[in-house]
């Protein structure tokens, strides 16, 4: 089942997104403008885990660029709910990546 | 019958709420309605601030699609005509009617909150909502700041009242006018608080001691998570409290009793916004329609409380993302409601407080940006077609699929059926 919410008996994805000017935190951060977006960092949820990819976005033709990823965060629900502990760097997240693409 | 639909939707309200489980706060209200309601737990908007977020449910469309990430610009001029869940209900024989903040002011919304496209009136504003950033909040040397953390002497404020009071008692008032004349309407009323500044009637935090406060149950900057993916919380910086601390940027941290104050204010401007809420819902059972009115609650999104050392929203962590959403449909999540039945009697924040859980709960992650399609298919509407993968040429469609389908299949109620 390959639409937004698959089948029935599969479970739903939310997405969502922010925008970020830089890969450090700066003044504009928080809310950068239109004209200022250089990332976007596009997140995949389900009740099981939260796999977010940073990547790079053009906003004059507001594309995003899929194969220049900036950074990545996966976190598993089960084993820590609260986001805290970063494994995108420690598991192979193919299977994330083509989800979301 | 046609039912009317009043949907409310909290400014940066995260799920901090007696009916998701929160044990501290006081919100008797929000969960009365929640107990006639189907409660989805894991709900997520599509950006983080406002603006994007806001245009993104009343569109119907992903942000990618409304191409608004900041909040410079207008979405009918920017990227296409977009059709909003108001005009259809408008387009479709409803008065729509707003009150308070329900898209975001400014040039989002063609600083007209998109009238006359999507009300059949003026949207009406808090004459109070201007003072929202200045001055009003008294320091202990007795002088007047414009604070982040800010419990007030409602007399004391200018007008002598807040906005969300002034919200609910216009609310009320269009209420009444619906039922005089019998219209079937779709009322959107935009609530402020839980926004910063935390200006709140300073008798709510009788209901907080500091002393049952606690920090977020991890108030580090993670050690692995990348730089990108931080949110250095300036807005709050900006307020004069938060300057004088003079704190590090971007990574702080705020002193310890400081986090505990702005947690202590979030939790008492909920129960402020609670008793607004109720006052509304309990106008809703004197009109006598809450038979006949489907009602929607909801946030644009949500607000770290010190978890990850962040504060605010701006990230794509759940806690900013993640939002109450929940559903009260006569004769679909309750039975039908005879005659001058009373659903929602206004309940005291300050009283006893019922432990009430909700009628109907699903775990289903579900999205802020299927709000249009669900409500055309609960009002009877036909539900506008998926997007095709490029629409910006589309005036009506829907980028979220409706989550009506996850109404009866409620977790909850196939647990207990299994427990038999």
């Amino acid at each position: 089942c390959d639409d937004t919410y698959g089948c029935f008996n599969e479970e739903p994805v939310a997405f969502s997104q922010y925008p970020r000017p830089a890969d450090t935190p700066q003044w504009n951060s928080d809310k950068p403008k239109l004209k200022d977006i250089r990332i976007m960092g596009y997140s995949m949820r389900t009740i099981d885990y939260r796999y977010t990819v940073w990547v790079r976005f053009y906003p004059n033709n507001f594309s995003a660029n899929f194969e220049d990823v900036h950074a990545g965060e996966l976190y598993m629900v089960e084993t820590d709910p609260n986001q805290d502990y970063n494994i995108y760097n420690n598991t192979s997240h193919g299977f994330f990546f083509k989800k979301i693409l | 019958d046609d039912m009317n639909v009043l949907f409310i939707v909290v400014d940066d309200l995260r799920p901090v709420l007696g009916c998701y489980g929160d044990k501290l706060v006081k919100s008797p209200n929000i969960d009365q309605l929640a107990s006639q309601s189907i409660v989805f737990s894991n709900a997520y908007a599509q950006q983080a601030v406002c603006a994007p977020s806001r245009v993104s449910f009343l569109t119907g469309r992903r942000p990618d699609t409304t191409r608004l990430y900041d909040f410079y610009s207008y979405w009918r001029v920017h990227a296409g005509n977009y059709s909003t869940m108001p005009q259809y209900f408008k387009e479709n024989g409803y008065v729509t009617l707003s009150v308070g903040k329900v898209f975001h002011p400014g040039v989002s919304s063609n600083y007209s909150d998109d009238y006359p496209y999507s009300w059949s009136t003026p949207p009406f504003h808090p004459s109070t909502e201007k003072y929202e950033n200045d001055k009003t909040c008294r320091g202990k040397d007795g002088k007047l700041y414009a604070n982040l953390v800010c419990p007030v002497d409602v007399t004391e404020m200018p007008g002598g009242t807040l906005p969300d009071i002034q919200s609910t008692e216009e609310a009320i008032r269009l209420l009444n006018v619906m039922k005089a004349n019998k219209q079937k309407f779709f009322l959107a009323v935009g609530y402020h608080k839980p926004h910063i500044p935390l200006r709140y009637p300073q008798e709510f935090l009788k209901l907080y001691p500091l002393d049952n406060i606690t920090l977020a149950p991890d108030p580090w900057v993670p050690e692995k998570l990348p730089s990108v993916a931080y949110n250095p919380w300036m807005d709050i910086r900006q307020r004069d409290d938060v300057k004088a601390l003079n704190v590090s940027f971007p990574y702080g941290p705020l002193p310890d009793d400081f986090q505990r104050q702005i947690r202590q204010s979030y939790y008492a401007a909920i129960s402020y916004l609670d008793t607004q809420v109720g006052l509304l819902l309990n106008a809703l059972d004197d009109v006598g329609l809450s038979g006949r009115t489907i009602v929607v609650f909801t946030a644009d999104h949500g607000w770290s409380l010190g978890e990850h050392g962040e504060w605010a929203k701006y990230s794509n962590f759940d806690v900013a993302t993640r939002v109450p959403l929940m559903f009260y449909v006569p004769g679909v999540t309750t039975s039908s409601v005879s005659q001058g039945e009373r659903v929602f009697p206004y309940r005291d924040p300050f009283g006893h407080i019922l432990s009430l859980v909700p009628k109907g709960r699903s775990k289903k992650a579900v999205e802020l940006v299927s709000l249009f399609s669900t409500l055309a298919e609960l009002a009877g509407l036909q539900v506008p077609p998926t997007c095709p993968q490029t629409s910006f040429h589309v005036a009506r469609c829907t980028e979220g699929a409706s989550i009506v389908r996850y109404f009866n299949a409620s977790e909850e109620k196939v647990e207990e059926e299994k427990n038999g």
